[in-house]
């Protein structure tokens, strides 16, 4: 009871960490800068809904998929990526992080605007979406896809000209025709390739870009299911913070909600809070698309783990809205993950899942006590993490599991 | 490198202010 006073245990009722089937509609954005946020499998993405039941990817499927996001990221910052090996036959914008992330928004594209549903992935920068009359191949969507010739906005960029150089981040070769072709490819063996254009891109009636660049896919394929494309919202010249950096200031904000049956949002630009406690990018990953950050600190019911400094600061830490499952290094993993189990002695443990290997049965149970669990990153900012991003069902109540997962070196 | 996942982020507000070199978060970011 002491410990529930302090704050350092959640009392859940089980049922609530079991998804909803329906659509929470309560909330709806307000602000014109802002879009709304809807998980991909969840009940609110309307416009995939009809072929949601047969389309929602099984927890494996999740959790495998995260596991090739992970292995993406790692291999984009390691000098000697899984991806070298692999020859680029147009502009490449190469070893992008898996396509496939979690979270969508609605936006407009072309003149007159249409709408196209993104996955919006802050561990990459291009967007882009399956374009008419796609001339390889293209995978199911909702909506219909993008049409160049019936957009009066729609430019084609040449190979002359200085973007399509932006494309070339990793030795790309030059152009075979005179039109810039992009090809971005993803972890998981997913890829878009097409038409590197600009077009006008509009967020809402008055946040309108023209001259937007984007990619207008002809050959694409993998995991998007039904999404139009993706929202690149990373940190290279090409990614939409970068690109409207004139109007937001490269500051962009999301909140996703802690069910898949509720709503988050999007923002661009604006006030930033009072209550918003702010951490330093780091530098060491200045020259990846990634936003760096440093963890300094693991709490476990209010418990402070004793793991020294220098494990986070090897390897350092990147924020990634794509990725499902946080990836912790493997001394700070076993740490938490030992913490977590001493606290948790009431209730029946199963096998492990997947990446995860901390796992609970709690079917027999209405109401259970978890341990809070903190993180903490440079420069003070504490973080107590949402009773709902603590523990994931993987088969119903039968097996519940710590969400965390270990990286499988400390340094690698 | 660690990767700080979505589940752990849910219902904080994530501000990304790369102009000024920062990362923020925001408790009830949702409400």
């Amino acid at each position: 009871e002491d410990e529930i006073t302090k704050g350092y245990l959640h009392i859940i009722k089980v049922k609530s960490l079991l998804p909803s089937t329906a659509c929470n509609q309560t909330f709806k954005v307000s602000n014109s800068l802002s879009l709304e946020v809807v998980h991909r499998s969840g009940p609110c993405i309307q416009v995939l809904n009809q072929e949601k039941a047969a389309n929602a990817p099984s927890n494996m499927e999740i959790l495998l998929r995260d596991r090739h996001r992970v292995d993406s990221i790692h291999a984009r910052l390691s000098s000697h990526g899984v991806f070298q090996e692999k020859q680029a036959t147009l502009p490449v914008q190469s070893g992008a992080s898996i396509g496939s992330g979690d979270y969508a928004v609605t936006v407009g594209l072309g003149t007159p605007k249409k709408e196209f549903t993104l996955i919006f992935d802050t561990g990459s920068d291009l967007t882009w979406t399956q374009c008419e009359p796609c001339a390889k191949t293209c995978y199911k969507q909702k909506e219909p896809r993008l049409d160049p010739t019936k957009s009066t906005s729609y430019k084609n960029i040449s190979c002359s000209s200085a973007f399509c150089k932006l494309l070339d981040t990793e030795g790309g070769e030059s152009c075979s025709s005179p039109t810039c072709l992009y090809q971005v490819q993803y972890g998981d063996g997913s890829y878009s390739i097409g038409f590197f254009a600009t077009e006008t891109l509009t967020l809402s009636s008055s946040n309108v870009f023209k001259n937007f660049l984007f990619g207008c896919g002809q050959q694409n394929s993998g995991l998007f299911r039904g999404a139009a494309g993706l929202l690149g919202l990373g940190r290279t010249k090409l990614s939409l913070p970068s690109q409207t950096a004139q109007k937001y200031k490269k500051l962009f904000s999301y909140c996703l909600p802690a069910s898949s049956s509720s709503k988050g949002y999007l923002s661009f630009g604006g006030q930033v809070s009072k209550t918003v406690k702010f951490t330093p990018l780091s530098e060491d990953f200045k020259s990846t698309p990634f936003y760096g950050l440093d963890i300094t600190e693991l709490s476990v019911g209010g418990n402070k783990l004793s793991i020294d400094a220098s494990i986070f600061s090897t390897s350092g830490t990147v924020i990634d809205s794509g990725t499902v499952i946080t990836r912790l290094p493997s001394t700070a993993y076993s740490a938490l993950s030992s913490a977590f189990q001493k606290l948790m002695t009431d209730y029946p443990s199963t096998d492990g899942y997947s990446i995860f290997d901390t796992c609970y049965d709690f079917s027999k149970n209405e109401t259970i006590k978890i341990p809070k669990v903190g993180v903490s990153f440079k420069g003070g900012v504490e973080m107590d993490i949402d009773v709902s991003g603590i523990l994931y069902p993987v088969n119903g109540l039968k097996k519940v599991c710590l969400a965390f997962a270990g990286n499988g070196d400390d340094v690698k | 490198a660690a990767i700080f996942g979505n589940t752990q982020q849910k219902t904080y507000q994530v501000v990304y202010d790369d102009a000024k070199g920062r990362v923020g978060f925001a408790p009830s970011g949702c409400n």
